[in-house]
C-alpha cells in the first residue's frame, strides 16, 4: 500500500 | 522521476513566478482571482502535511515548501501590499460550492481512514476546480492581460504533461493513482476552452478576448 500510494508526485 | 513530470514541475513554478512578476511589474493584482489563490493555500497545506513526517527527496521537499511558501506570499501581496488593487466585486465565484462536494468526495474516495489520507484526497479534488473562480472572472470581464493568460497557460501546461507522466509511469512501473489521474483529467478539462483562445488568439499576438 505504502509503495503504491506513497504521494511522491506534487 | 521522468521528463514529463519534471517539465510538469518545473512549468507549475513557472506559473507561480510568472503571477509574482506580474504583480510586482504592473504593482497590481488586476484579473486574478484571490478565492482561486486561497484554494492553493488551501491545497497545498493540506497535500503537504507529510513533510512533517515523511521524506522523498530533497526535490520533492524544496518543492512543497516553495509552493505552500510562495501560494501565502501572493495572498500577502494581494491582500496586503497591492490591497486596492484587487477588486472583489468582480471575484464572485461561491466558493462553499467546491469545497463541500470535494470535502464530501474526499470522505468517499480516499487511500484509508486516516485524517492526512482524506485531507490528501480533498486537496487533489479540490486543485482540480480551484482554478473554477480565476477562469469565472475571466469569463466575466471578456478579457485578460496577456501576462495572466501566460500564467494560466503555464498552469495548464503543467496539468497536461501530468498526463502523460500517468501514462508513462503506468508501462514503466505498474503505478496507477486512480483517485490523482481522474482529478487530474477534470483538471485538464477545464483549460480547454482557455487553451483554445490561448493558441488561438494570445500566441497569434492579439489580443485575449472572449466574443461578446
Amino acid at each position: 500500500h505504502e509503495e503504491v500510494h506513497g504521494h511522491d508526485e506534487l | 522521476m521522468n521528463i514529463f513530470r519534471f517539465f510538469g514541475d518545473i512549468s507549475h513554478l513557472a506559473s507561480i513566478f510568472i503571477l509574482i512578476h506580474k504583480i510586482h511589474t504592473s504593482r497590481s493584482c488586476r484579473g486574478i482571482s484571490f478565492k482561486t489563490q486561497v484554494l492553493y493555500v488551501a491545497v497545498f497545506v493540506t497535500r503537504y502535511l507529510d513533510l512533517l513526517y515523511s521524506w522523498v527527496s530533497l526535490y520533492n521537499f524544496v518543492m512543497k515548501v516553495f509552493f505552500i511558501a510562495s501560494s501565502c506570499y501572493i495572498l500577502y501581496l494581494m491582500k496586503v501590499r497591492f490591497r486596492p488593487t484587487n477588486d472583489p466585486s468582480i471575484d464572485t465565484f461561491r466558493v462553499e460550492y467546491l469545497v463541500g462536494p470535494c470535502a464530501v468526495l474526499a470522505l468517499i474516495f480516499n487511500y484509508g481512514y486516516a485524517v492526512t489520507e482524506v485531507l490528501w484526497s480533498f486537496s487533489i479534488f479540490l486543485e482540480s476546480v480551484a482554478i473554477l473562480p480565476q477562469l469565472f472572472m475571466l469569463q466575466r470581464t471578456g478579457e485578460a492581460e496577456t501576462i495572466t493568460t501566460h500564467y494560466l497557460a503555464a498552469l495548464g501546461a503543467y496539468r497536461t504533461l501530468y498526463i502523460p507522466n500517468w501514462i508513462y509511469r503506468y508501462f514503466s512501473e505498474g503505478y496507477v493513482d486512480p483517485i490523482a489521474v481522474t482529478a487530474g483529467l477534470v483538471q485538464t478539462g477545464l483549460y480547454l476552452d482557455f487553451f483554445y483562445v490561448y493558441f488561438t488568439k494570445v500566441l497569434q499576438g492579439q489580443k485575449f478576448e472572449l466574443p461578446a
